[in-house]
């Protein structure tokens, strides 16, 4: 059961290292157990180390370093116990135009292995999607599904 | 194993019979704010036995029926049916084609289905219990939720580490 | 005492009414008094309705609705108590284009009374800036002011 | 009244000394995630007054400054001034300019100073309290924080009302 955790553990540590890296370009980021002779009941917190600068409190890092890290994260999960299917809820929310690149190149990565159903209007996201729905509501108050084309695609892209 | 198929008719804001089809890969989801996209991520929760109301954004099971607009009156039930490809055998089940079906009458009563045969909530849990798939885990990140793997205390985040154990 | 809350929440919401169908091109919302008859300790609730939608919980609005209705409120209470000057940092961040261009709108009108200093990278907004500012850490780890050209703008806009 | 310039020198990630100038109107702030604009936020928060390092993102008073990078040591000091505007006698003082200066130093020291006059924490805050300026109630949205006013208690809400009234 200790043993289990403490593979999964290392497992996941190793994958958040790489896709971190991955997602900030460099830098470097960890998974520490709080207490590691208590295996059972240990805590797990996060070190943080952007691409040139110091190691600091998580709650220090800016918004779009913060979902960079919770993506890296959710995807080392993903990476070592796979989930047939994904959803995405506007995940990219507080991503520069430079880091939605990223995440999309590791989503086209990650979409080999998983099946990503991706709510986004980022310009990066959706030009790594391969279907697209459009969503709308003409009759107010009710919800129609169209199909989308690429330019009306690029016009609703932000 | 990947989703086929998602048929929402009478929940939240998708009034009439809405059909979604996916493909392996990467689906995507656009359109203006309410239009109803986060319903589909919610319908998608709901018919994988999500229990919890709160997590699907409303105070009570019933207001995931649709409650009416300016020009149309309420509906009396809400029903989702989740298609997903077996052939691999994911499931332990006989068929290369599974679909969950879930509905809620105002009532308060509700359906359960596989492949067309009624059954309880807890046959769907069962079936996706294990898989690390739906309401548990970390496949399905709502909107807004995706700094709380950040937030939450040092305990909650080693309960992620055991569900991916 | 009373009545000086009384009046400001009469005040505020008028204002917020106003706002609210500014923002929303339409439907309505209320500040409703939870217990009128204590005006000293009683709480204030939020009713809103989307245009051609019915009035629903807060909860079951969208996240770019929810927005909206927060903004609609701030700017009601900064209509009725106007600040000199007023920070807002990516508030917008859930809005679609259609929903900041309403807003950026909003804000140049406000802009007449009160100065705001915004962080942002929507196009909406930064097309009724009057002065703006790029913040760059090109040494890894310090943060430097630079002038910005219009073109730069574009390519950040999102 | 209007804020006409901010100088920050060792506050979080402004190791060297920074001016912005402002005008009234809309100042937008741009820059790629991670470079310092909700710094600037903060900056400002600060120099105002605020006591809450949470409302700052820090865990102790000291994390606001500058603690180095790959190539640079750590600073010993941050300093932040605000000047503001005062023709048109929103402040009850006999400049036209009024400029407000907090200082940390890493021993833990703090200097405050108006128009380059030392004084009290207190007489900054009672020179904004009543303006409905800064700290208190909605004239600085921080990143992530414009849903709250909508997810906090009804009571929550009344005091918010009450700032204004
Ligand atoms: N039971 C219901 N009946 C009718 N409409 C409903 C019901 N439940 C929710 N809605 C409506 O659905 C809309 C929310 O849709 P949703 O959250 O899917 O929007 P969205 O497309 O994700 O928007 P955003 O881009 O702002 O996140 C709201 O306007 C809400 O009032
Ligand atoms: N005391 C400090 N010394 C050095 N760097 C610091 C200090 N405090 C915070 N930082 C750094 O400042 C950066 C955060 O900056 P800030 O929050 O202003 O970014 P931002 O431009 O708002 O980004 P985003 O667009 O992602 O919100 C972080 O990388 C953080 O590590
Ligand atoms: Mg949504
Ligand atoms: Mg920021």
């Amino acid at each position: 059961m200790a043993r289990k955790f403490k593979e999964t553990y290392v497992q996941v540590n190793q994958a958040f290292r790489e896709v971190f890296v991955q997602l900030f370009g460099g830098g470097r980021a960890e998974l520490v157990l709080c207490e590691p002779d208590y295996l059972l009941e240990t805590g797990v917190e996060i070190i943080v180390q952007p691409p040139g600068k110091k190691t600091q409190n998580l709650s220090l890092l800016s918004g779009g370093e913060r979902a960079l890290t919770a993506i890296a994260l959710l995807m080392a999960m993903l990476k070592v116990r796979p989930s047939p299917f994904c959803v995405l809820d506007e995940i990219e929310s507080n991503l520069d135009e430079a880091n939605v690149q990223r995440f999309a190149d590791l989503l086209s990565d990650f979409a080999k292995e998983t099946q990503f159903i991706v709510i986004s209007h980022r310009k990066g996201t959706m030009e790594a999607a391969h279907v697209l729905y459009g969503v709308t509501m003409e009759e107010t108050g009710v919800s129609r599904l169209v199909s989308v084309k690429l330019e009306d695609v690029e016009k609703e892209a932000s | 194993m990947y989703l086929k198929k998602l048929e929402v008719q009478g929940f939240k804001s998708f009034a009439d019979k809405t059909k979604l089809e996916f493909k392996p890969g990467i689906i995507l989801v656009v359109g203006p704010n309410g239009s109803g996209k986060s319903n589909i991520t919610d319908a998608i929760r709901w018919v994988l036995g999500e229990q919890s109301i709160k997590s699907l954004r409303g105070d009570k099971m019933e207001d995931v029926i649709f409650a009416g607009s300016e020009q149309r009156r309420s509906l009396g039930m809400a029903e989702v049916s989740l298609t997903v490809d077996n052939s691999s055998g994911f499931f332990p089940l006989e068929y290369n084609e599974i679909t969950v079906t879930r509905r809620l009458y105002r009532s308060g009563e509700s359906d359960y289905l596989i492949n067309r045969v009624p059954c309880r909530l807890r046959d769907i849990h069962e079936l996706f219990m294990d898989t690390g798939i739906g309401r548990e885990g970390f496949s399905i990140i709502g909107q807004g939720k995706v700094d709380e793997v950040l937030s939450v205390k040092p305990e909650a985040r080693r309960s992620l580490l055991e569900e991916a154990a």
